[in-house]
């Protein structure tokens, strides 16, 4: 029995021992990107993994700070991302971009973008927890910033990206109901992480479909070529499939893979604190799991896994506890009363292809 | 004159609210996204470094090779530079890729270069977050419309998030 998600929690599901942790010996790193005008605290961090690290080796401060860390209260999210990707990610040199670019006038996702393309020396796996909906952002916008993800898939780094929390989202145009596809999730050169909940979440049992895990087809971005057959295969065998004029099923699919997002005990302000969820807790956990693969590939002379989608995608999520029960949320409206898609066998757009199960992902991800 | 992003959302986010405008005299940084090169070839270069089955995979580029390939033109160059010149734009840095330039400039210069654009002070969010943004769109000088994708620091406002402390599960019915 447990009372929430804590790092042994995680640990523990994802079948990740004592000795899965960074082995001090490499430059691997990570980082996580912060938007929300939230900061952490090192003291939290440093509670937190009094409270709950026991049990791996650990770092005990985040290596690097890009940005300003502003006074005043710890941000929630701001600190669950660094715990969680300390955590998952344990034992790795972790860098954080808090809110870049702070000027009153700047966007900090475009000023995170900037940085990115400013330091030719980064961590290679990248968690954020950024979204906006597709439909409220320029065209121009939307291509430019996938082209500047596509400049950093290019150079080896993994980007991942939270799916939302809206399950498939919901909007009217001219009295007519669709789901909404989120941004940055729906770009295909990022890899975008949904969410799930324990059957039973006293227990560490198999995993479900967290309700608000964000998922769909992008309206913008045409399917993505290295997912046209899971893809397929789903939108032919689910059954049950919204009506089709919510979504555009030829669009890039997402999200790729999921983890625990619901009941995480967070420390934020000296306080712990029970119960938050979001697939804001999932991204970092998945990124941090990708830095210790990266990190055993460094150790056996490979270069880091880099955009992960099109190799995913091709070993068919092999490596992953595939979730298969349970559906996200949409439009309250008759039609669909509530329900987006539903999870099912392989990818679907709930859950992608499902969680990490360290050692079987290992094997699949070592070699070449 | 163009408008880069008609279909950019102007609407204000629940939660932020007008403070009115800013004075024509304060400082402001606004991001030129100029228009880069060779962009035909980053998808199957992206697919060759990633896709186990290629000769390539794992062979990443440097930020110095990508720079290379993206690079904006030098005509693109001198023309946004030429422009944000004459407009007194002063400061204006760039990224190695120089694919984005930042530069800061008044209210009054800002106002004058992106033709429509009106700057007002906002506050919201959580933590009571102050931004200045324009709602109203702004339009480029028709000359440009080749070499400026679009302007960073008007329109979009910080996310909010969306991280929820959840009631606890109920223990009977569960557990049971």
């Amino acid at each position: 029995l447990h009372l929430g998600v804590t790092p042994s929690i995680i640990r523990k599901r994802y079948n990740l021992t004592a000795q899965d942790v960074g082995s001090g010996t490499t430059n691997n790193s990570q980082a996580c990107a912060q938007f929300l005008e939230q900061y952490f605290h090192d003291s939290d961090l440093a509670e937190f993994m009094q409270l709950f690290g026991g049990d791996f080796a650990h770092q005990a401060s985040v290596a690097h700070v890009v940005g300003q860390q502003g006074r005043g209260r710890a941000g929630i999210e701001a600190s669950l991302d660094v715990e969680y990707l300390m955590s998952a990610g344990a034992n790795i040199s972790t860098w954080v971009y808090s809110n870049p670019g702070r000027h009153e006038s700047q966007e900090p996702f475009l000023q995170w973008l900037l940085l990115l393309s400013n330091e030719s020396a980064l961590p290679p796996v990248h968690t954020a927890s950024y979204g906006d909906d597709e439909d409220s952002l320029s065209s121009a916008y939307i291509q430019r910033v996938n082209t500047e993800f596509m400049k950093a898939a290019a150079r080896g780094l993994t980007l991942l990206f939270a799916s939302g929390d809206s399950g498939a989202g919901c909007w009217s145009t001219s009295g007519r109901h669709q789901f909404r596809p989120s941004f940055p999730a729906s770009s295909p050169y990022v890899t975008t992480v949904g969410g799930t909940s324990f059957q039973n979440p006293f227990r560490i049992t198999n995993e479900i479909v967290d309700y608000i895990s964000g998922g769909g087809f992008s309206n913008v971005f045409p399917r993505a070529p290295y997912q046209e057959e899971a893809v397929a295969k789903f939108l032919s065998s689910s059954p049950k499939l919204p009506p089709s004029s919510y979504f555009n099923a030829s669009g890039r699919a997402y999200p790729d893979v999921a983890a625990l997002s619901d009941g995480y005990w967070v420390v934020s302000n000296r306080v712990p604190i029970p119960w938050v969820s979001g697939t804001s807790a999932s991204t970092p956990v998945f990124g941090g799991i990708l830095s210790l693969i990266n990190e055993h590939r460094i150790l056996n002379g490979r270069p880091p896994l880099g955009f992960l989608n099109p190799r995913l995608y091709q070993q068919h999520g092999a490596g992953l506890f595939d979730v298969t029960r349970g559906c996200h949320e949409s439009c309250l409206n008759e039609e669909v009363q509530g329900q987006g898609f539903c999870s099912g066998p392989g990818w679907d757009p709930v859950t992608g292809w499902g969680t990490p199960n360290f050692p079987a992902l290992l094997k699949t991800l070592i070699d070449p | 004159t163009y408008s880069p992003e008609p279909d950019q959302q102007l609407t204000l986010p629940p939660g932020w609210v007008s403070l009115g405008r800013v004075d024509p005299e304060e400082d402001l940084s606004l991001t030129f996204a100029l228009r880069q090169q060779n962009l035909e070839r980053l998808p199957k270069l992206v697919q060759a470094v990633s896709d186990p089955g290629s000769p390539r995979y794992g062979k990443y580029l440097s930020l110095e090779e990508v720079a290379e390939l993206v690079r904006p033109s030098p005509l693109t160059l001198h023309t946004v530079q030429k422009w944000l010149l004459a407009a007194g734009a002063r400061n204006c840095q760039s990224v190695i890729t120089q694919d984005f330039l930042t530069c800061r400039m008044s209210v009054r210069q800002a106002e004058l270069l992106l033709s429509g654009s009106e700057f007002h002070r906002y506050v919201g969010g959580p933590a009571e977050t102050h931004v200045v943004r324009s709602p109203r769109p702004y339009r480029l000088p028709k000359a440009l419309a080749s070499h400026v994708d679009f302007v960073g620091g008007l329109h979009r406002f910080p996310p909010t998030s969306s991280l929820r402390q959840r009631p606890e599960p109920q223990a009977a019915e569960t557990v049971g």
